[in-house]
């Protein structure tokens, strides 16, 4: 621990620390804090991606990595890495049939240890991949980091966009700055005849952005080869809006 | 409190509590526990609904409800209805944008406290709405409560098997039966031209009810109107698969 006991802030040498978050489950946060981190990357910024996930981490699979973190020093153990991006998961410590059947405060404890106790070189950026939720990992995050901001995925019907404005209202609660909103699965096109299908309705995050005075930093279709290639460790990085790189 | 203190366990005087589960969030845990619960009411159970999704309740939306609770014997709430059906939530207690941060313990007191401070009158049957994770309100639903089963939705593609699994496992650590997998989401057939597309994959959670020796109860295609219905307060009774009704 540094001055000040166990307490000192974690992160502290890196430059921005970005939380990419709703308060909805399954509607790509996973996917697109691996598209930001592979975009980042590819603009030449030293990068890592940290899941915070601790219940349903999936940066292994989304990453393409699999074994166990090694330690060089015996103290620390080394990030993994992969695409130039280093990642840390509780999905690297255990096996992946295994849940972790814990509470909030060994939750806590854990994203504290992946911050601290991870070597993760010299960061420019890193990307937090956070849980569904306002609980415990939200709240570790916004008060033991120094968040530079979030940004919310949602998709577009109004039940994600409930959740979304929860997560959404609570980094605005902990003084975190929300970059803006994403609007992920916002319409699936037919392979076969081009009819565009709303399957979970369209335009809903664009309409809540313009709602609150935020950044909409664009929408991305339901398309096969997202979860083809993001779930079998090959992400592609969907030609993100450029306004989500020039925030960094 | 009633003999052994504060924790006799709730919920005592109910035939049977089904937990409808999953590790993953956004797979449709919430609309398959209102369709369950309006499947189970047509049989002609006396059915409850709790919403044990403390951080993005949805039973609010779904079962088309609004309104504050309201006591009649100045201790315990009276429980909502609608449909027949008697349900609770977190999300008739705040406003819908208000997020719950709160850590692990707070969870759990909401969770005791909607269980054993609502008048839910005589019911058959209480259908529990879970959240995402394996974390607090799954454990304390599981240690607490004498869950008679649970039933399991993921959707095809193994990132939410991934998920699912840990969620299911849970249930077999705290020894909770699981009556079986759902798939949802499983395909998609344009309204167009009729093509068929597998968004997110096709027949994962039928491979793993087989590879695991568990009832597969179904497979549920990606309707428009599924969301339209379910998110709108309209639910429709999908046409469960009967062996799910069957069990209780
Ligand atoms: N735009 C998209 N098109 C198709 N599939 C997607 C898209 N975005 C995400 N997915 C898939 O949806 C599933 C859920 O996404 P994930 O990133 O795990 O969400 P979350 O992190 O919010 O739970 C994954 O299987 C992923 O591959
Ligand atoms: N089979 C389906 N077809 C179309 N939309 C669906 C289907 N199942 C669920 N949905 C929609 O997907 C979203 C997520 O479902 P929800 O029940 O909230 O999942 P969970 O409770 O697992 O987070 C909701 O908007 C819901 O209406
Ligand atoms: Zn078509």
């Amino acid at each position: 621990p540094g001055p000040g006991g166990a307490k000192a802030p974690v992160l502290a040498g890196v430059r921005s620390i970005i939380a990419v978050a709703s308060g909805k489950g399954g509607v790509g946060k996973s996917t697109t804090a691996v598209n930001l981190a592979l975009g980042l990357a590819a603009a030449g910024h030293r990068v890592g991606l940290l899941d915070a996930d601790i219940y349903g981490p999936s940066m292994p699979r989304m990453m393409g990595i699999s074994g166990r973190p090694t330690s060089s020093d015996g103290q620390t153990l080394d990030a993994m890495e992969n695409y130039g991006i280093k990642v840390m998961s509780m999905g690297f410590m255990v096996d992946e049939e295994t849940p972790m059947i814990w509470r909030g405060p060994m939750v806590q404890s854990a994203l504290e240890q992946m911050m601290r106790d991870v070597n993760w070189g010299e960061l420019d950026v890193m990307v937090v991949d956070m849980p569904p939720g306002t609980g415990d990992a939200q709240l570790t995050m916004a008060q033991r980091v120094p968040l530079t901001g979030a940004v919310i995925v949602s998709t577009p019907q109004d039940i994600a966009l409930l959740d979304a404005r929860k997560g959404l209202n609570m980094f605005r609660k902990v003084d975190v700055p929300v970059f803006g909103l994403v609007e992920n699965m916002s319409y699936f096109t037919c392979p076969k005849c081009g009819e565009r299908s709303e399957i979970f309705s369209h335009g809903g995050a664009r309409r809540e952005a313009a709602r609150l005075g935020m950044d909409f930093l664009g929408e991305i279709p339901l398309v096969m080869e997202i979860r083809e290639t993001s779930d079998g460790g090959h992400p592609i990085v969907v030609s993100k809006p450029a306004s989500e790189h020039a925030k960094v």
